[in-house]
């Protein structure tokens, strides 16, 4: 269980002080599948960063699963982070200097997998995400949608109970989007909890729940309004 | 007038050939609206490099006004980057230390235009790109559709003869990327040169004209398709 309360986010600057999330509560129940949606700036990726365990909230509680995450050691967090969170980034965050192959591996030997199974796992993903041919090129010798989709397959390797997706598919054709929600909803089928931020109302409408951010603040929390 | 004829990109890696684009003839006249298309991966990004002298071709001659880009110095090459190019990055590319501001001006400065006319005009855009609030943000002080709107201006804070955009509005809601695409028609009426690529097939029908690239090779060139 996801539960956020009352939980606030606020940049000090030298000159200003930016209310990024202005008192957020949201419960997300395991094996929901919840869009998040609101214009640029609205705080959508740093609610994400914060239910990732990325990034704690400056006020506010979060629980996760019944802990407070405010409690946890950071080798905890790390290890919630490794086994039970697969976040795909808005801006990838591939190391550079790791192939595609690798960047997705990288998670299961932080989980201890075995080298064969490893190995099977990542094939898996770089065959569903149209990467086989690209497993050996590093991220700069990717095209923006590869990065995308080695983004995606490293946050998938590890079947995570909880997917994190912050715009996935922004640098995707219609197919190859279509194609990476298919992914999401065979993860959801197997019981796991899935969260996305997107501009685009039709994959919003693909889910059971629609989260609305606006200023920091939750607008909107049901059912997908239909267009 | 941009004249692309027989264009090939090759990258020699250790164990494979990319053939980026694969033989690629393209002549866009002055004025010309156009849209780049295609699938992830197809060439697209590698062709706007090339048009916006970011790149050579392995083959094929690429001509500019007139003047073969293989001919030009390195400062004739700086030059029309500079004045005559404004490039939007599909991976935005700013300036990690500037603030939003700084980044936008940067070409100005380039330029050598005095400090009030830099000012006036960056403060344009700003406003226009809703970054009044943000422009003493750096990049990681700003949302991924807030550095997306930072390329945008400092792509046209220069009034550019021609103006790349590489998927421009992938991190941005609709209204926010209708509203940019406002301000690209906005410069094609002042008799500017506009290809912008994109996944987004409403998009692509706006322009007068859609060039669909698929494994390094033209496909198609003509007026937009009705859906
Ligand atoms: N430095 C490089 N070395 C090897 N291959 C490369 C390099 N840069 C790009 N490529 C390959 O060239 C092909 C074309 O890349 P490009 O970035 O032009 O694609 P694109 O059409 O812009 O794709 P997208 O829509 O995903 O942005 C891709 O298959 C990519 O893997
Ligand atoms: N380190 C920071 N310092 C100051 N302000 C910040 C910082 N990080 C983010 N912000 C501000 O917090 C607000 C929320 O940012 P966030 O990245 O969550 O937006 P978002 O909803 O994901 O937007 P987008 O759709 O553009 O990705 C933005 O207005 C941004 O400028
Ligand atoms: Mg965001
Ligand atoms: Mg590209």
């Amino acid at each position: 269980v996801i539960e956020l309360v009352q939980v606030k986010k606020t940049y000090t600057m030298a000159e200003e002080t930016v209310r990024a999330l202005a008192g957020v509560s949201v419960t997300i129940q395991p094996g929901e599948y919840v869009a998040v949606v609101g214009p640029s700036g609205s705080g959508k990726s740093t609610l994400m960063n914060l239910i990732g365990c990325l990034d704690r909230p400056s006020e506010g509680r979060y629980r996760l699963s019944g802990t407070d995450v405010s409690d946890m050691s950071e080798n905890q967090l790390a290890d919630v982070r490794n086994r039970r969170i697969g976040f795909v980034f808005q801006t990838f965050n591939l190391l550079p200097r790791l192939t595609a192959y690798e960047n997705i591996e990288l998670p299961l030997i932080y989980q201890g997998l075995p080298g064969g199974q490893r190995k099977e796992r990542v094939n898996k993903r770089l065959d569903q995400l149209g990467l086989s041919d690209r497993q050996k090129h590093r991220p700069a010798e990717l095209s923006g949608g590869q990065r995308q989709r080695v983004a995606v397959a490293r946050a998938l390797v590890t079947d995570p109970a909880i997917l994190l997706a912050d715009e996935p598919t922004g640098n995707l054709d219609q197919r190859t989007g279509q194609e990476i929600l298919g992914l999401f909803r065979e993860l959801h089928q197997t019981g796991q909890t899935i969260v996305l931020v997107t501009h685009d109302p039709h994959i919003a409408q693909q889910a059971e729940r629609v989260i609305e951010i606006r200023d920091g603040l939750v607008k909107r929390d049901g059912a997908p309004l239909k267009e």
